[in-house]
């Protein structure tokens, strides 16, 4: 799987979600703000309005607002994981956050959307997500499951 | 046998998914 497979086929999956803004291109998720918009579906009770209020919205060409958004989203996926699905990663790369709000680099934004997959599989409602997923092409199925997998070699329950 | 790899591969995405599914629900602390 290489990072451009998983950068585009993670972006194909975010596209099943219905959010406010748009998330088609890699330019429109570099912000963070369509990555929240899908944690709060995905688990609204922890990533709630206050949560979300902290997202700084349209920050337009800001690099630097971009990346604290997006620091705000790892720490949220990262405290997620630990505090509501008691599990934590290790050996694993983390996303270069300053690297997907400064040039939107791909590789950093698939990684960013992996740890979201996780999210969404694991949830309370991952029955909802997971058959969606189910429904979607085989070969963005067969990217997806092998996201699945790298993180589940790296959960330390 | 092209045929044959598909069926194969739907068939290792089907386990996997439906073992992801039956996999014990997310719960929280507390």
């Amino acid at each position: 799987m290489s990072s451009v497979e998983l950068c585009e086929s993670l972006m194909i999956w975010l596209q099943t979600f219905e959010i406010r803004c748009k998330h088609e291109t890699v330019n429109e998720l570099t912000d963070g703000v369509a990555i929240c918009e899908v944690l709060c579906q995905i688990a609204p009770s922890f990533f709630d309005a206050n949560w979300f209020g902290r997202i700084k919205q349209g920050v337009g060409d800001n690099w630097r607002l971009k990346v604290s958004n997006l620091k705000k989203v790892l720490k949220g996926i990262l405290d997620y994981q630990n505090d509501i699905l008691g599990q934590q990663i290790y050996d694993y790369r983390m996303p270069d956050v300053n690297a997907i709000g400064e040039r939107e680099d791909p590789e950093e934004l698939g990684r960013l959307l992996q740890l979201t997959l996780g999210c969404a599989v694991n949830c309370d409602h991952k029955e909802k997500y997971i058959n969606i997923i189910m429904g979607m092409e085989e070969a963005v199925q067969v990217v997806v499951m092998n996201a699945i997998q790298e993180l589940m070699t790296k959960e330390k329950p | 046998d092209s045929k044959a790899a598909a069926s194969g591969s739907e068939g290792v995405l089907a386990n996997f998914f439906n073992s992801l599914l039956s996999k014990k629900p997310a719960t929280s602390p507390g």
